[in-house]
């Protein structure tokens, strides 16, 4: 087998096959001409390189493009819960400095790409948990990692334990959010999805400083902020151009009430 | 005939190969799909080229109207154009790439990679 190439290639390959890839009218060209002076989409390379994407999702790919070429099914692995496509939504919460000790957080993610094409089957919130410096002197035990509404502040049946003497490492925390998840997503279903995570050590409710515990939020790159990470099913064979046009779409939205690059656009549509 | 004058080969002669997977090696980065799609840059993606002419190959697996079509194209060329070398199985490949809301993706995108050509 191969390994996935992740990194980008340092240059372009030319004159791999007898046809170059813009022959021929239905040469997808004219997408990227659209593409490439679309306002809001120009500069897509310093976009791109503002969107890092975390190691659970390079993992997934990396694990399930591998199958692919051992001409295995993607959807048999447990952990993909016969999905094909899957989401990962960066936390956009912040910790209030002014809070000390920190004894709940809020995790807020932006869920209004999903599609309602597509049949969700999973989700679950990945944190990281970085021990801080003063490790060896933070209490050890078990504690409970609970998640809450944020309007309500009723428990969502989310919680996981663990055990702190055995995590001086930087491990992520995972908890299945599925139950809630799907509870929350109505056709009518808020853009916005925020939960609120306490600890509480084990047979207590007493509820802990998260910052002592390794969820300080303060200064973390943006592959180390939480994600929730959705499983879905496409209910249907989707094309490649369903991106495109998403991504036409939220460049035209984008654009606000710029007219005169809406009459360019126009102009080149009219020359298409 | 025309596609034989093109590359200047001489008429008559039958130059073209039987329908047959052909190489096609895609560059996402040469389509300036680079800007969304994070993983892969490029991938073999294969095509269908060659004739569909008398006699069908069963490798070929062709429909009954394929065979039934290239009979009429064998016996009067210019009543009837031969069947069609198309892909007849594919298969999907993984991509990672961010979505309009700036959210990393992974899809398993279906009939990226062509497997097996015939004549339809």
């Amino acid at each position: 087998t191969r390994s996935a190439a992740i990194v980008p290639s340092s240059g372009p390959k030319r004159n791999r096959g007898s046809r170059s890839p813009h022959d021929g009218q239905r040469s997808p060209k004219f997408l990227k001409d659209v593409f490439a002076s679309s306002p809001g989409l120009s500069g897509r390379d310093d976009f791109k390189n503002s969107v890092v994407p975390h190691d659970y999702m390079l993992s997934i790919y990396r694990t399930y493009s591998a199958a692919e070429k051992l001409g295995l099914n993607a959807s048999f692995f447990r952990s993909s819960k016969s999905a094909n496509t899957i989401t990962s939504f960066v936390d956009r919460g912040k910790d209030e400095l002014s809070h000390s000790p920190l004894r709940k957080q809020k995790y807020v993610f932006d869920v209004s790409t999903l599609s309602d094409k597509e049949e969700l089957v999973g989700a679950e919130l990945r944190i990281l948990r970085k021990p801080p410096e003063d490790a060896m002197s933070s209490p050890s035990g078990l504690y409970n990692i609970e998640l809450v509404s944020c309007a309500s502040d009723r428990s969502l049946g989310s919680s996981v334990s663990v055990g702190l003497r055995d995590a001086r490492n930087p491990a992520w925390e995972v908890l299945d959010v599925w139950d809630m998840f799907k509870s929350r997503l109505s056709p009518t279903h808020s853009s916005q999805l925020c939960v609120e995570l306490k600890v509480t050590v084990s047979q207590s409710d007493a509820e802990k400083d998260l910052r002592s515990l390794g969820f300080d939020r303060g200064g973390r790159a943006q592959r180390e902020k939480a994600i929730l990470v959705v499983y879905a099913r496409s209910r249907k064979r989707e094309n490649l151009f369903n991106e495109m046009r998403g991504k036409i779409k939220s460049a035209r939205g984008s654009r606000g009430s710029e007219q005169d690059t809406g009459m360019q656009f126009k102009a080149r549509r009219r020359r298409r | 005939t025309a596609l034989s004058s093109r590359h200047g080969k001489r008429h008559g002669k039958k130059s073209k190969s039987r329908c047959s997977r052909k190489a096609l090696h895609v560059n996402f980065k040469e389509l300036g799909w680079d800007d969304w799609i994070i993983a892969p840059l490029d991938y073999e993606a294969y095509h269908c080229e060659g004739m569909c002419d008398f006699p069908l190959r069963s490798h070929l697996e062709p429909t009954n109207h394929a065979i039934i079509q290239t009979l009429m194209n064998s016996m009067d060329p210019n009543s009837t154009p031969p069947s069609c070398c198309v892909p007849t199985k594919l298969s999907p490949i993984s991509i990672l790439y961010i979505d309009s809301g700036n959210n990393v993706v992974y899809k398993q995108y279906e009939d990226m990679v062509v497997e097996q050509c015939g004549c339809r």
